[in-house]
């Protein structure tokens, strides 16, 4: 564990946190994406499939179980909560995401750590993961006004992963730990986000509203 | 393998 790990993991928490403020305040979702969010899901129960396989964690695990269950209680919302899910952009939250979904597995089927259920998963999930966003980013373009919440949840999104970067690195140099599958999809997945984040700083320094091109 | 890791990251 090191402060970086940590910093990104409560980032990461930050983020979910926001969106969920965001969904029970102001009972809306607009500007969310829902393929996004299913994408999430998807992620976190592939991934956490061994949460109890695997010795529990003090830290890990209790991660591991509010990921899951706030990304699924945000699906839930969107898809079924009679309020909320009127206000959801169906009909510009266009991104075909179910073809992120394949090209992940394939991937996952070839490279993996081991060709193993659990492992092969886990890097489909990896895999997944840093390409989730694209649906959000998208909507985003496509969104006239980003309210501020939806703005902060998108940069707490993509600065978590930038902060594994950061842990990945510190732990090559002091642990001497190499993981290229998630390293190569870390940074895709944080490349991903540098425009959002080049527009984003560039209207919180201007104090103006954040909007894409 | 080299590549095989604990998975001890989130």
């Amino acid at each position: 564990m090191n402060a970086f790990r940590l910093l990104a993991d409560l980032t990461h928490l930050l983020s979910i946190i926001i969106l969920l403020v965001k969904i029970r305040t102001t009972k809306s979702c607009a500007g969310i994406s829902l393929k996004t969010q299913d994408l999430y899901v998807l992620v976190f129960i592939s991934r956490y499939l061994d949460l109890f396989t695997r010795p529990l964690s003090l830290y890990n695990t209790p991660f591991k179980l509010v990921f899951l269950a706030t990304s699924i209680t945000i699906v839930y919302y969107m898809r079924y909560h009679k309020v909320v899910k009127q206000t959801y952009n169906k009909d510009s939250d266009t991104f075909k995401h179910y073809f992120l979904i394949l090209p992940c597995a394939v991937l996952a089927f070839f490279i993996n750590p081991k060709f193993t259920f659990i492992e092969v998963l886990w890097s489909f999930s990896i895999y997944l993961e840093a390409v989730a966003i694209l649906p959000q980013l998208v909507l985003l373009q496509s969104s006239s006004n980003i309210d501020n919440l939806t703005g902060n949840y998108v940069f707490m999104l993509g600065a978590y992963r930038a902060l594994y970067l950061l842990n990945w690195i510190y732990r090559f140099f002091a642990e001497d730990v190499v993981r290229w599958i998630p390293w190569i999809a870390g940074l895709v997945q944080t490349a991903l986000y540098a425009d959002f984040f080049y527009y984003y700083i560039k209207s919180w320094r201007n104090n103006e509203r954040l909007k894409l091109p | 393998e080299c590549l095989y890791q604990p998975k001890d990251e989130l």
